[in-house]
């Protein structure tokens, strides 16, 4: 899996 | 998207049209902490600073973050302005600089990127996750609660308790974690379980939402 924000979520 | 995301933001939505009823038809604020609202108007100032950056989402997205942003500042107003005699600073006394501090520390650490929008985005999902403390507390300093109040709570804590089956179905369809935003939530939720278990217990019983003495 690869790591990073979930910039789309509030 | 999927359908615990969605739930999770509606059970947001939902917790904030509680909180302005219950403000609106009882003309107070009585027991619930300024702190704790104030609190959210920094997090989503500091998460939602990429609706200035031209970072696009989606409608859905920039609607949400607009309304998070325009109800939290329109709930310290009416808590400070229009019904600022009902608020009692007296019993609202956790001290929020413990929550901001290390919030802000930890920001400083972990991070996804040593820039100022991400460690603000950081900071804000720390902050988040123990911003309901004061809430919480002055809950736990008067013993008891208005049953609306109590189902305010309960939206907003539903709504990171969704978040966590979302980030594992994301997990599985998409393949990406965001470890921040998991411990955070993880945490985020943990702090509502005293809560949760008196509100199932009593409040959803018909009961007052009373603590043992």
């Amino acid at each position: 899996f690869r790591v990073r924000g979930h910039k789309d979520e509030l | 998207m999927n359908v615990f995301r969605l739930l999770g933001d509606l059970s947001h939505l939902a917790s904030i049209l509680i909180l302005l009823h219950k403000i609106q038809t009882t003309r107070s604020c009585r027991g619930i902490s300024f702190k704790t609202q104030a609190l959210y108007v920094v997090v989503f100032l500091t998460r939602y600073l990429d609706l200035f950056l031209g970072d696009w989402v989606s409608l859905y997205n920039t609607a949400m973050k607009l309304f998070f942003i325009g109800s939290s500042c329109y709930i310290l107003y009416l808590m400070k302005l229009r019904f600022r005699p009902t608020h009692d600073p007296a019993i609202d006394t956790f001290r929020v600089e413990y929550l901001v501090g290390p919030s802000l520390i930890l920001a400083l650490i972990f991070n996804y990127k040593y820039t100022l929008v991400e460690i603000l985005w950081a900071f804000s999902i720390y902050l988040e996750a123990v911003a309901i403390m004061p809430q919480l507390f002055m809950l736990q300093r008067t013993g008891e609660a208005e049953t609306i109040t109590t189902h305010y709570l309960a939206a907003l804590g539903a709504y990171r308790g969704l978040y966590i089956p979302n980030w594992i179905y994301r997990y599985f369809s998409d393949g990406t974690v965001d470890p921040i935003a998991v411990i955070a939530g993880l945490v985020q939720t943990g702090l509502y379980l005293d809560f949760f278990y008196v509100y199932f217990t009593r409040v959803l019983q018909g009961q007052k939402f009373e603590l043992p003495a």
